[in-house]
């Protein structure tokens, strides 16, 4: 593993009582092998670099440590403090209901999401409504549906025909009225540079007058992360990202590139299919998997 | 190994290296390509690094393609499988509209009985194919519903079938012994099914897909591979690695949500979407 490769360069270098700027450029060489490996965006990569390097430099070898273990600490300890080392929790909104409006591409686990962010909520004695406004996918209302039904939490379903804005709007009116404590939106998948579609999702949310707006996104999103998460941070307006599928065994460089370009927190991480499979974000674990 | 032209224009090899990497090739295979794209400006003075790559990412992906021909059994028997969203019951609904459009009698074998709303998802996509839809309560056995449908697909005469399998992690073994089980069910009920199996891969996915279809094909044969989501600005370029390790071909591309956006693949298009 990575730690590995840094003691076998550093050794090659041994005898100095102080990690000197030639052997931690080999060795950063290494490092940002390793985050391209796992799938960190090119830019990012550099960037972190560059700031791993500028801490190494002048630093004591410490004797407890080999030096390739030192700045593996320092690295580890820089993508901690950059994916996020403050827990966030999801912000209820002072007035009932608190809309939450997913976005993100297609695929990347919306649906899936909204149902588990309803038995989550529900576990912590919240009042939730699930609506979705994906009019395209064959069966998407469906799915939300059945995941309602499995959560045992509201659905919302408005008349067939209906456009996504209203689907929205009365959405919002419904949970209103019946006092649900979260609104919970699902949107239709969409890529980032479809002009329409983005359009849209600006629509939504002011139709939803949501309070927060979640990019949910593919763990094993590669080199596409910034350019996903710049599109809907600039264009939407994002408060909090979601990171899916990380049960299986994609390093999530996506998690650091989509905090260096966006800045907003990650809330959650899907880990499962099941409804129960939601964890709050843990950003050791995140940065371990990083570093492999 | 710099070639009778003297020393390469390192600004240049780094912009191109980068412009690799952000297509998602990886540092491996990136490293690889420049070793074989200087072999090629060694040989040709006149080349530059750029056209070299592609030349080189060319020659790898035109030597790992491979045509999706429905013909040479009757039922033929396709299964499409990858990891979950990466497109497979809507590439499903897109190759089987293809193929009753050339006069093939479809049917579509909803072998998703895990995740909601995956047989209706499918049902809807069979009506826009023209092909019929076997399908099985949610929750029920994938390699039950497969062999139903192949019997029923052989009663009728049918000339195609599909089969949409559940979207599955590569690290899960028990949905990957599902899988097995499924190919294995094919066999008994149609001598030689499946005839082609296709690996779908999301081309947003990063490094993860070399390990995909490592493991997949690991477990089963795999045919070819298809490439979704390719209208994004995604350039998945993770399909070198594929090619240059493993040896698998590409046969299809996926280039959006309705019923045509698909594409045979096409090695020198897409070494040219990688820069
Ligand atoms: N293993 C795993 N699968 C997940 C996770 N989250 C979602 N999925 C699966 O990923 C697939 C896609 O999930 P959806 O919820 O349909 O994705 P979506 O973003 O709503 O898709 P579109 O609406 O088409 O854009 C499904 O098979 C889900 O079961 C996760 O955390 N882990
Ligand atoms: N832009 C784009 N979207 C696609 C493409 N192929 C599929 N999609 C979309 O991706 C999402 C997921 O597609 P599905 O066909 O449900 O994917 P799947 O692999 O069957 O998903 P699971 O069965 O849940 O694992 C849907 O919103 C599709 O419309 C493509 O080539 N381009
Ligand atoms: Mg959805
Ligand atoms: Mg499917």
């Amino acid at each position: 593993a990575l730690t590995g490769r840094l003691d076998g360069i550093f050794r090659k270098l041994t005898g100095q009582a102080r990690l000197t700027p030639e052997s931690i450029q080999e060795g950063l060489r290494e490092v940002r092998r390793a985050l391209l490996e796992a799938d960190v965006q090119v830019a990012v990569a550099k960037d972190f670099i560059t700031r791993v390097e500028a801490r190494a430099v002048g630093q004591e070898v410490l004797r407890s440590l080999t030096p390739g273990q030192q700045v593996i600490g320092l690295v580890r300890d820089e993508l901690i403090r950059l994916l996020g080392d403050r827990p966030v929790t999801l912000a209820g909104s002072p007035h009932l209901p608190t809309v939450v409006l997913l976005a993100g591409l297609q695929g990347s686990g919306k649906t899936t999401f909204a149902g588990k962010l309803a038995h989550w909520l529900k576990n912590a004695g919240k009042r939730t409504l699930l609506a979705s406004a994906d009019v395209y996918r064959p069966a998407a209302i469906e799915q939300l549906e059945r995941l309602g039904a499995q959560a045992e939490v509201g659905f919302f379903r408005a008349d067939e025909g209906t456009q996504p804005a209203e689907i929205v709007r009365r959405a919002v009116d419904e949970a209103r009225r019946r006092g649900f404590d979260f609104l919970v939106l699902d949107t239709a998948g969409r890529l980032h540079i479809d002009e329409p579609l983005m359009a849209e999702l600006a629509e939504l949310k002011a139709a939803a007058r949501a309070h927060q707006v979640l990019l949910v996104v593919d763990g094993m999103t590669g080199q596409e992360a910034v350019r996903i998460g710049r599109a809907f941070a600039e264009r939407t307006g994002i408060d909090g990202l979601v990171l899916t599928k990380m049960d299986g065994d994609a390093r999530g460089g996506a998690a650091l590139s989509l905090r260096q370009v966006t800045g907003k927190p990650i809330l959650f991480l899907g880990v499962g299919e099941k409804l129960d499979a939601l964890e709050a974000f843990d950003p050791e674990r995140v940065a371990g998997r990083i570093l492999g | 190994v710099l070639g009778r032209r003297g020393d390469l224009d390192a600004s240049a090899l780094e912009r191109l290296e980068e412009a690799l990497l952000e297509a998602d090739v990886g540092p491996t295979t990136a490293g690889r390509l420049v070793a074989r794209a200087r072999g090629r400006m060694d040989q040709d003075p006149a080349l530059d690094l750029e056209a070299a790559l592609e030349a080189a990412a060319t020659e790898l992906l035109a030597s790992h393609r491979a045509d999706l021909s429905p013909r040479g059994a009757k039922p033929w028997v396709a299964v499409v499988l990858g990891v979950n969203g990466c497109g497979k019951t809507t590439l499903v609904g897109k190759l089987a509209a293809d193929c009753a459009r050339h006069g093939l009698s479809t049917m579509l074998v909803a072998a998703d009985t895990f995740r909601a709303a995956a047989a209706e998802q499918l049902m809807v996509w069979a009506e826009r194919a023209g092909a019929t839809v076997v399908r099985a309560r949610e929750g029920g056995d994938p390699a039950a519903v497969v062999h139903d449908g192949l019997e029923a697909s052989r009663a009728r005469g049918l000339d195609v079938v599909w089969i949409d399998t559940a979207g599955r992690l590569h690290t899960k073994r028990n949905l990957m012994s599902e899988l097995e089980k499924i190919v294995r069910v094919c066999g008994r009920s149609v001598p030689g099914a499946p005839h082609h199996t296709l690996l779908v891969l999301d081309a947003t996915v990063g490094q993860n897909s070399l390990a995909q279809a490592r493991t997949f094909a690991e477990l089963v044969p795999i045919t070819s591979i298809a490439i979704n989501k390719l209208d994004g600005t995604a350039r998945g370029g993770a399909v070198l690695a594929i090619a240059d390790e493993l040896g698998l071909p590409i046969s299809v591309v996926g280039l959006g949500e309705g019923i045509d956006d698909w594409a045979a693949f096409d090695p020198e298009a897409f070494a040219r979407g990688l820069f």
